[in-house]
């Protein structure tokens, strides 16, 4: 369906986006 | 960690559902933080996703005839919508100040959000889907109601001609969510049920034939009838489980327990 490729493009971009910005934080932990 | 309902959706939320949560406690962890990285590009590649799932999810609306479909999933796409918005904001207000701690917290509150309007999304549309199984189960059940009152061979194999392809289509799509499920005991019970359901059928058929010939020999027929009436009630109940099933969630178990 899609509506469900849809759907995983987002979780798939934000899942980046999150890794982006974790990344950055990582380091200082 | 939630438990997801089907396969289908963990694979689409699983992986974001644990980015989301190793963000938080990097979040706690880390209080200040280092200076954020510029996140303008991937938060335009989620803004894009966004725009793109709302225009598929508003043909699914409109071209939908489930109403509940069409009452529920305009939400869960304003969710979606609202998120990608607070993630914007986020990205805006680091770049003016990469420590900044508001920016952190829509950040987070972006994320999350795109994980729950999905989830909701997703969540709605597989309801959907199970109520268009639900229908085929009802229509078995309504040929079956008839199934008493046939009384010639003729009218039996307009039956069979009717029933046939009605539980071909039950069959196949339950055998395919029992296979979605991940919920261990709901798919057992789902593939006992189609079990029964596949082994009743042609007994069915052939208590209706036996049942036919009797009443066109002119021979009693009693115990022919109680025979097929009894395998008629099996059926249902058996469908009536399958309905029961398909609409199970471990939601509704949490709340039993």
């Amino acid at each position: 369906e899609i509506i469900l490729e849809a759907a995983k493009s987002i979780t798939q971009a934000t899942a980046m986006l999150i890794r982006a910005a974790s990344n950055a934080q990582k380091e200082l932990v | 960690m939630p438990t997801f309902h089907t396969k289908t959706i963990a694979g689409i939320l699983e992986p974001v559902a644990q980015q989301v949560s190793r963000l938080v406690i990097l979040h706690e962890e880390a209080e200040d933080g280092n200076a954020m990285p510029d996140l303008e590009r991937p938060v335009q590649g989620v803004s894009k996703a966004v725009a793109n799932l709302v225009k598929v999810g508003r043909d699914t609306i409109n071209s939908s005839n489930d109403q509940i479909l069409r009452q529920d999933m305009p939400a869960s796409l304003q969710r979606v919508e609202r998120a990608s918005h607070l993630l914007e904001e986020a990205s805006a207000m680091l770049k003016i100040d990469p420590y900044s701690q508001p920016a952190r917290k829509k950040l987070i509150e972006g994320s999350r959000g795109i994980l729950q309007g999905t989830s909701l999304l997703l969540t709605c549309f597989d309801e959907s889907e199970v109520r268009k199984i639900i229908r085929e189960c009802k229509k078995v059940l309504d040929y079956l109601a008839v199934a008493e009152v046939i009384d010639s061979m003729e009218d039996l194999v307009q039956f069979v001609k009717d029933l046939s392809p009605c539980l071909t289509k039950v069959s196949r799509d339950v055998d395919y969510r029992e296979k979605e499920l991940t919920h261990q005991v709901h798919r057992e019970m789902l593939s006992r049920s189609l079990e029964s359901i596949k082994t009743l059928a042609p007994v069915l058929i052939c208590a209706m034939k036996i049942y036919v010939q009797l009443v066109a020999q002119g021979k009693t027929e009693h115990e022919a009838a109680e025979n097929r009436n009894y395998l008629v009630h099996r059926m249902t109940d058996e469908i009536n489980e399958i309905i029961r099933v398909l609409q199970l969630t471990t939601y509704d178990e949490d709340e039993w327990e």
